[in-house]
């Protein structure tokens, strides 16, 4: 699966 | 980091403050949806799991915690501290219509089908018509107090600042989240008729008023 974005935003 | 997922943070912690003042100070919670405010505690709860994970930055966890004390302790004046002042005959939205869909798209829609990433996007989901219960109640009750709007606009523009924040990754930094974004438009969206009563009148010093 394509990949996951990045989880840094509040 | 740019400068519209700044103020937009910056807009978002304001509203949460502006709310927390407005009750504690006024020790009411009159015209405000506990409804809404749940959900919100909801939001922060499920999108912040990692907090103790996954490390991002001492801003990033710091606001984190904010959030979530904050809305927790809005939660509780609303529902316990100050439910004496608390308008359930108003608050009437039913929220079962807006967690049960987000709850079941965020199981087809997500990026990963795993627990962190589907809570994560359960929450970005409820986000988006979190507001709801909260500008039923100004609607039924015909009219909002003048800080309570302010706490709106604050909260409005924080996700339309996201929008921008989105088009500068995507420009600069090749980052793109359709979830997000998606879910950050249909957020805003829902805040154009507040916004164009606010700065119609608001803005010009009358009290917001909404056509019961």
């Amino acid at each position: 699966d394509e990949e996951t974005p990045q989880k840094d935003e509040l | 980091m740019n400068i519209f997922r700044f103020l937009g943070d910056i807009s978002h912690l304001s509203a949460i403050i502006i709310l927390l003042l407005k009750i504690w100070k006024s020790r009411s919670c009159a015209g405000i949806s506990g409804k809404s405010q749940l959900l919100f505690a909801i939001v922060f709860t499920t999108r912040y799991l990692d907090l103790f994970t996954n490390f991002i930055s001492f801003y990033n966890t710091s606001m984190k915690v904010v959030y979530v004390a904050s809305s927790y302790a809005t939660v509780w004046m609303i529902y316990s501290k100050f439910k004496a002042t608390y308008d359930g005959n108003h608050d009437t939205f039913r929220v079962e219509f807006l967690i049960v869909p987000t709850a079941i798209l965020s199981f087809l829609v997500n990026h990963d089908f795993t627990p962190l990433e589907i809570l994560w996007t359960f929450s970005i989901y409820l986000e988006s018509v979190a507001i709801l219960p909260q500008l039923f109640m100004v609607s039924k009750t015909g009219e909002a107090e003048t800080i309570t709007s302010h706490y709106l606009f604050a909260l409005g523009i924080y996700r339309t600042l996201y929008l921008f924040n989105w088009i500068w990754r995507y420009q600069f930094e090749e980052f793109f989240d359709l979830i997000a974004i998606v879910a950050g438009l249909v957020q805003t969206v829902l805040y154009c008729d507040f916004f164009y009563l606010y700065i119609t009148k608001v803005l010009k010093g009358k009290k917001l008023s909404l056509p019961a």
